[in-house]
C-alpha cells in the first residue's frame, strides 16, 4: 500500500459519491449513461469473483480491498437502479447510443488471448480489466452529442481521472520499490484508459479556469 | 501462488 494508490482508491470512491448526489441533488439522470454505469457493473462483479472464495479476515489487506470492493458493487448497482428505475423518465435515452459490443467483444477476446494464467479466474479478470479501460467511451460520446453537461457531472469524470491518474503513479512507485513487480496487463490497458480523459480534461480545465459550465466544441 | 498475491489492487 502506498499513498497513491490510498488516494486513488479514495477518489474512485469519492466519484462515485459524486454521482449519487448529482443525481439525487437534481433528481435527474440527464447526461449520465446509462451503458458506462452498466459496464461498470460488469466490471466489478467479473473483478470481484475472488469474493467468493477469499477469506476477508486473512489480513488488514484483503479486509480493506473487501470492503471496497462490495462498496463499489453495491454502489454501481444503485445507480444503474437509479438510472433504470427511479429516475427513467430523465434518461437521455436518445442520445446514449454507443453500441457496447464494440467494446464488449474485444475486451472479451483480449481477456482470453492476453492473460497471466490459463484458468477461468484469471482470464474473466484479465476481460475486467480490459473492459474497465474502455467502459468510459460511452459516457464520453455521450458527452460529445449533447455539449453541456452539469458541473457535478463533468466532477465526476474528472474525479475517475484522477483516480486513474493515480493508480498509474501507485505503478510507477510500485514498479521502482517492489523488484518483483510487472503486471503488464495493468500497465497497458491503465495506460489506455487514463489517456482516454486527455481530451476530456482540456475542456475541463478550460471550463473551469472560465468558471462555467462545461461545454465541448 | 494465492490469487491474492497477483491480485493485491482494486
Amino acid at each position: 500500500m502506498n499513498l497513491f494508490r490510498l488516494g486513488g482508491d479514495l477518489l474512485h470512491v469519492f466519484s462515485i459519491f459524486v454521482l449519487t448526489l448529482k443525481i439525487k441533488t437534481s433528481k435527474n439522470v440527464a447526461g449520465i449513461s446509462l451503458r458506462t454505469q452498466q459496464l461498470y457493473l460488469l466490471v466489478f462483479c467479473t473483478r470481484y469473483l475472488d469474493l467468493l472464495f477469499t477469506n476477508p479476515f486473512r489480513s488488514g489487506l484483503t479486509m480493506y480491498n473487501t470492503v471496497f470492493k462490495i462498496l463499489f458493487i453495491a454502489s454501481s448497482a444503485y445507480i444503474v437502479y437509479l438510472m433504470r428505475k427511479k429516475y427513467k423518465q430523465t434518461y437521455s435515452v436518445k442520445d446514449d447510443t454507443f453500441r457496447v459490443e464494440f467494446l464488449i467483444v474485444p475486451a472479451c477476446l483480449a481477456g482470453t488471448l492476453f492473460h497471466y494464467r490459463n484458468t477461468f479466474f484469471e482470464i474473466v479478470w484479465a476481460f475486467s480489466i480490459y473492459m474497465e479501460s474502455v467502459a468510459i467511451i460511452p459516457q464520453l460520446y455521450l458527452l460529445q452529442k449533447t455539449g453541456e453537461v452539469e458541473n457535478l457531472t463533468s466532477h465526476y469524470i474528472a474525479c475517475l481521472g484522477g483516480y486513474r491518474a493515480l493508480y498509474l503513479l501507485n505503478w510507477v512507485w510500485r514498479f521502482f520499490t517492489e523488484p518483483r513487480y510487472r503486471h503488464w496487463i495493468e500497465w497497458i490497458a491503465g495506460t489506455i484508459q487514463t489517456a482516454l480523459y486527455a481530451d476530456f480534461f482540456y475542456y475541463y480545465f478550460l471550463n473551469k479556469t472560465k468558471g462555467q459550465k462545461l461545454k465541448l466544441p | 501462488m494465492l490469487y491474492e498475491t497477483l491480485h493485491d489492487e482494486l
